[in-house]
């Protein structure tokens, strides 16, 4: 079948929380 | 309203392209610094529409870095902008109506047959070709959970202060102040500062304000209806609350009142097509009570009638309203204790909770069902006020 396309590869997604964590951080490193 | 959506040169393949450098200015003018009142006029969720189309072109050019940049920073930007207007019901239904829409598009655009069985062959076209978003998709359903939670967070702090004047003080029917218990007549212990007094058009009022911004700006019909069926539980378990602990209020006239005031609640969600959101059914305790008051309470069949009727209170409920129940006047009798003694005696077998009044924080959970869009990403216009010159369209 060369209509079927090729398998979308899966994005890793960190959670909510994790990323409200690495926000919260990057806001405290900064100046 | 009217729509802005026109079509583009054909060319145009519904996506969107701008440097990496020019991210934090995408982000900062469509999602924090954007007011929903400069986009009235335009599709509802044009930024929602506006952003897949800029995660399209990065999955095009199978640039998963820029993918997972974006999506991070229009979180991220979304969360910031909900913190900041915590008691904005626009700016958070609003930012409901756009993450839903998000979430929706990265479904019906992911590819998977199940979400696509809506789509035109031009929207087919339009999914992405490299990348996976189901863990993204989770996120943004995660969101749209708070998002809905501070909705009705905002929504309660509105209408909370003004229910117990609303449905249990206010008297709209004519000529029913005179038939108050004695003693009681003008009673308001809660307005001790001032008048706080609201009638139930108020409520209606704000309510109606509510609807009418929800529906503006898209918010899918299925998160309305839950909205307003938490809504109607809250008015219910306020009153009901009030009711239970106030013996000024427990008189047949307070009764009549009530439900008039539940037919009216009633009538307008039926006006505004909303009577299938179980709103009514929400309120059903409270309507008991409201006949409970003007039932008779004399003999053994006024009790068997008011233990078949009252199936949505507990006994202990009743038994309470039935306690503070305050005669009209020196011709009617107080409820005996023989016929509240027969109450019990009938509803022992109930296995009710023992808890007496409701919990008014208690939320019903939310759903977001999928609700595929009709509209094809090519004909979308982004307005200029927007300053989003710098998107290419492709």
């Amino acid at each position: 079948n060369t209509l079927r396309p090729r398998p979308r590869v899966l994005l890793k997604a960190p959670t909510l929380a994790e990323m409200e964590e690495m926000n919260t951080s990057e806001e405290e490193e900064s100046p | 309203r009217q729509v802005t959506v026109q079509r583009k040169e054909k060319d145009f393949q519904g996506m969107l392209e701008y440097h990496k450098e020019d991210e934090a200015l995408l982000i900062r003018n469509l999602v924090t610094e954007l007011k929903p009142q400069t986009l009235a006029g335009t599709v509802p969720c044009l930024p929602a529409y506006v952003l897949y189309m800029c995660i399209r072109h990065a999955d095009y050019v199978n640039d998963d870095l820029k993918v997972h940049s974006l999506l991070t920073s229009t979180i991220n930007g979304i969360k910031k902008v909900l913190k900041k207007h915590n008691e904005d019901f626009e700016m958070t239904s609003f930012w409901l109506s756009n993450t839903c829409r998000l979430l929706h598009c990265l479904k019906q655009y992911s590819g998977d047959e199940g979400f696509m069985t809506q789509n035109t062959p031009k929207q087919n076209e339009h999914c992405l070709k490299n990348f996976d978003l189901t863990e993204y998709r989770q996120v943004l359903s995660d969101l749209s959970i708070q998002i809905y939670q501070q909705l009705i967070k905002i929504a309660e702090g509105v209408l909370q202060p003004m229910i117990v004047s609303a449905m249990l003080e206010n008297e709209s029917i004519q000529g029913l102040s005179g038939v108050k218990p004695t003693g009681y007549r003008k009673r308001s212990s809660s307005m001790v500062d001032g008048d706080n007094s609201y009638c139930l058009e108020a409520v209606i009022r704000q309510m109606t304000s509510f609807h009418t911004v929800m529906r503006d700006q898209g918010l899918d019909p299925e998160i309305i209806l839950q909205v307003f069926k938490q809504l109607f539980y809250m008015i219910n378990a306020v009153t009901l609350n009030n009711l239970l602990l106030r013996k000024d209020v427990c008189s047949w006239s307070t009764g009549m009142q009530l439900r008039y005031n539940i037919s009216q609640l009633e009538e307008w969600l039926r006006g505004r097509n909303l009577h299938q959101s179980g709103a009514v059914q929400t309120m059903e305790p409270l309507i008991q009570a409201a006949q409970l008051l003007q039932l008779k309470k004399k003999t053994p069949e006024d009790a068997e009638a008011i233990c078949s009727l009252c199936t949505s209170l507990s006994t202990q409920q009743i038994v309470k309203i039935l306690n503070l129940y305050t005669p009209l006047n020196e011709f009617e009798e107080r409820v005996t204790v023989a016929f509240i003694r027969t109450i019990q005696a009938q509803l022992q077998e109930r296995n009710d909770p023992q808890q007496l009044l409701l919990d008014s924080k208690h939320m019903f959970p939310v759903l977001f069902p999928f609700n595929p869009s009709s509209l094809t990403m090519d004909s979308i216009h982004i307005p200029a006020y927007l300053n989003l010159e710098f998107l290419s369209e492709v």
